[in-house]
């Protein structure tokens, strides 16, 4: 079964990885092309 | 007799691999918590600022957004619709106030 | 052999594993040798006076760069603990991390312009026993570039 398509990304202040905001950045690069 | 060999030298090697493994381990959590002191080192604490000039400087002509947040804070950005040009980022604290500072050169 | 063959894969999973484990470790020391060497700065800086009131940003922060004919929209919880912002152009968002990166306060170790004089005052900025991660991102990247530098050699031969 697909999951369903994530809607969102999340970063949480002084927790998460840098790796979030690269994750985040690219998203939007691309402008929500799967 | 080759196998056997081949077998002897792979279980050492895999010793090693696994005492350099847990090396690592030991070293990142001596060093997040020597970055942890160091960070909070009030002398450290003090002269730990970036200048909006620094910062300018980083990102040409940009219009800059700086965010000062509790740790937690969620910082959420939906997934765009595909061809739209219609971006959204929210923001939620459950533990205190969001800075949000507009810096921009002009 | 087939006890062979196993091992075999154990030994590459934990090597790569290790490789995994050795990059995220040099990434913290990216880290401690920027914030310190942002401190030494703000320091040595601070000698003519400090900054000026309301010129500075106190870390952690995170930054989101948009181009500037970018309208923003933003709405505010009256208490401050939500805010919710609409571009109409694209944007991205950076930690402090980064821009200290960006700033050459990791002396340029991650991008291999580091010369010998920065890779002496990197050393000197990280825990004794974890100098040579940092000698190894310099000669990392001082092999790639002589590697890269003997294969244009090559080329041109």
């Amino acid at each position: 079964t697909s999951l369903t398509p994530k809607t969102a990304l999340l970063y949480k202040f002084n927790r998460s990885p840098s790796e979030s905001l690269k994750e985040i950045n690219n998203m939007i690069k691309q402008g929500g092309q799967r | 007799k080759e196998v056997v060999e081949r077998l002897r030298y792979l279980e050492a090697e895999i010793e090693d691999l696994e005492l350099k493994e847990k090396e690592l381990d030991q070293q990142k959590l001596w060093l997040q918590q020597s970055i942890k002191n160091v960070k909070e080192d009030s002398t450290n604490k003090h002269f730990s600022y970036i200048t909006h000039e620094d910062i300018c400087d980083c990102f040409n002509g940009d219009t800059l957004l700086a965010i000062q947040a509790p740790a937690g804070t969620q910082l959420e950005v939906p997934l765009p619709h595909v061809g739209q040009k219609k971006y959204q980022i929210n923001l939620k604290s459950n533990s205190g106030p969001i800075h949000v500072l507009l810096i921009n050169k002009e | 052999a087939q006890e062979c063959q196993n091992l075999e894969v154990e030994k590459q999973q934990r090597i790569e594993r290790i490789k995994q484990k050795r990059s995220q470790l040099q990434e913290l020391l990216l880290q401690q040798i920027a914030f310190k060497n942002l401190v030494q700065r703000n320091q040595h800086k601070e000698i003519w006076g400090p900054p000026s009131v309301n010129s500075t940003i106190q870390l952690p922060f995170l930054v989101i760069n948009t181009s500037k004919r970018t309208v923003i929209d933003c709405s505010i919880s009256s208490d401050k603990f939500e805010y919710l912002f609409n571009f109409d152009n694209a944007f991205e968002i950076h930690d402090d991390t980064d821009l200290l990166k960006r700033m050459g306060m990791s002396l340029g170790l991650e991008t291999g312009k580091c010369s010998s004089e920065d890779l002496r005052t990197a050393k000197s900025l990280v825990p004794k026993a974890l100098e040579n991660y940092v000698t190894d991102m310099y000669t990392k990247h001082d092999l790639f570039l002589e590697s890269s530098q003997t294969h244009s050699a090559l080329d041109m031969a």
